[in-house]
C-alpha cells in the first residue's frame, strides 16, 4: 500500500491511497484503502489522513474519519490524534500506520510496525526519506 | 505561503535484516521521486489534490511498493487493484476497488471524483468506467513482478493461510 496527504498554499488539503491489497486475499477481499473514512479521508476543517496495514481493523476503527473527528471537535492535535486512533486499531489487534496533514502545515505520522516506507517535504525546504521505526 | 507533503510505501515487518539493500536503496529512491513529484506540484501553486495524485502515481509505478506495478497476488494468482482519493475543499473523493486493469488506479479513482455521479466502483464496472474514460491500461505482465511472483509461490508452498500480517507488501 502505499498514499500521500499534502496541504496546498491555499490550505486544502487531500489524501490518495492505493494498494494491491494482501498476499492471498480471496473472495473478493478489499481491506481499508479504498473506503473513504478509514484508509483515505481529506477534510479542510481538520485533516487528510492517508492509511496502511491490516485494513479490517483500519475498517472496523473508521481511521481516517476518527482522527479527522478527533482534530474537528475536540482540537487534539494531528499527532495525539493519529497516535490515540492507532492505540484503538492495536487495542483491537490490528497493525500498520498513517499518514496525516493540516490546512495550516501540521504534519504527522505513527505506526505501530517496525517500520514504515515514509516521506515528507516542505516549503520551508524540510525533507525525509526513512523505513526503519529508529531512523 | 507554504506547504507539505507527506507519503507512505506501506508498514510491516520490516526491519534491516528482511529488507535487503537492494530494496532498501530501491524503496529510498522511489519515495524520494514521489517526494520531487508531489513537491513539484505543490511548489508551482498546484493544489493539494494534485499533488497527492502525482507522488502516489510514481509509487504505483515504482515496483519496490504493493500498489499498481509490485502489487501482490490474490489467492487465485490474479491482481485486484484498489485505490481512493480525497479533495478536502469539497470532500469530492473518488474510489476504486478490484480494478485490473488500469495502469496507474488512483488516475481511475480520479477520473471517478472529477465525474461526481459516484464515489466508489468497483470490478468490472470499475474497468469499464476506466476504458470509457480513456484511462491507460495494462495488462497483468505490467503489474506483475518476478519478486511478487516468488512471494507467491512461497505462500502457496506455505498452504495459502490467509496472514493479514505476513503480507510480503
Amino acid at each position: 500500500t502505499v498514499g500521500a496527504v499534502a496541504c496546498d498554499t491555499q490550505g486544502h488539503v487531500a489524501a490518495a491511497t492505493s494498494t494491491g491489497g494482501v498476499t492471498g486475499k480471496r473472495w473478493g477481499r478489499i481491506g481499508d484503502t479504498p473506503v473513504i473514512g478509514a484508509g483515505t479521508f481529506a477534510d479542510d476543517r481538520a485533516c487528510a489522513v492517508s492509511c496502511t496495514g491490516s485494513g479490517e481493523f483500519f475498517l472496523r476503527v473508521g481511521v481516517g474519519h476518527e482522527i479527522a473527528a478527533r482534530v474537528r471537535l475536540s482540537g487534539e492535535s494531528l499527532q495525539v490524534a493519529a497516535d490515540a486512533v492507532l492505540a484503538e486499531v492495536k487495542a483491537l489487534g490490528g497493525t500498520g500506520g498513517v499518514i496525516v496533514a493540516g490546512p495550516n502545515g501540521d504534519m504527522a505520522w505513527g505506526f505501530n510496525t517496525i517500520g514504515m516506507y515514509r516521506g515528507t517535504a516542505s516549503s520551508a525546504g524540510s525533507r525525509t526519506v526513512a523505513i526503519y521505526a529508529n531512523e | 505561503m507554504t506547504w507539505t507533503l507527506v507519503i507512505h510505501g506501506g508498514a510491516g515487518k520490516l526491519d534491516s535484516e528482511m529488507v535487503s539493500p537492494e530494496q532498501d536503496a530501491g524503496a529510498r529512491a522511489g519515495l524520494s521521486r514521489a517526494l520531487d513529484a508531489g513537491s513539484k506540484v505543490l511548489a508551482d501553486g498546484g493544489s493539494a489534490l494534485d499533488a497527492v495524485e502525482a507522488a502516489v502515481r510514481v509509487l504505483e509505478d515504482d515496483p519496490h511498493f504493493n500498489s499498481g506495478r509490485g502489487a501482490v497476488f490474490t489467492h487465485d494468482g490474479t491482481l485486484e487493484l484498489d485505490a481512493a482519493i480525497m479533495d478536502g475543499r469539497t470532500r469530492a473523493a473518488g474510489a476504486v476497488a478490484a480494478a485490473t486493469a488500469t495502469r496507474n488506479p488512483v488516475g481511475l479513482a480520479r477520473a471517478i471524483l472529477d465525474d461526481g455521479r459516484h464515489v466508489f466502483l468497483a470490478g468490472k464496472g470499475a474497468d469499464a468506467f476506466s476504458r470509457d474514460r480513456g484511462l491507460p491500461q495494462a495488462d497483468a505482465d505490467w503489474f506483475a513482478t518476478d519478486e511478487r511472483r516468488r512471494q507467491f509461490a512461497e505462500f502457496q508452498a506455505d498452504g495459502g493461510g490467509f496472514d493479514v500480517d505476513m503480507k510480503y507488501g
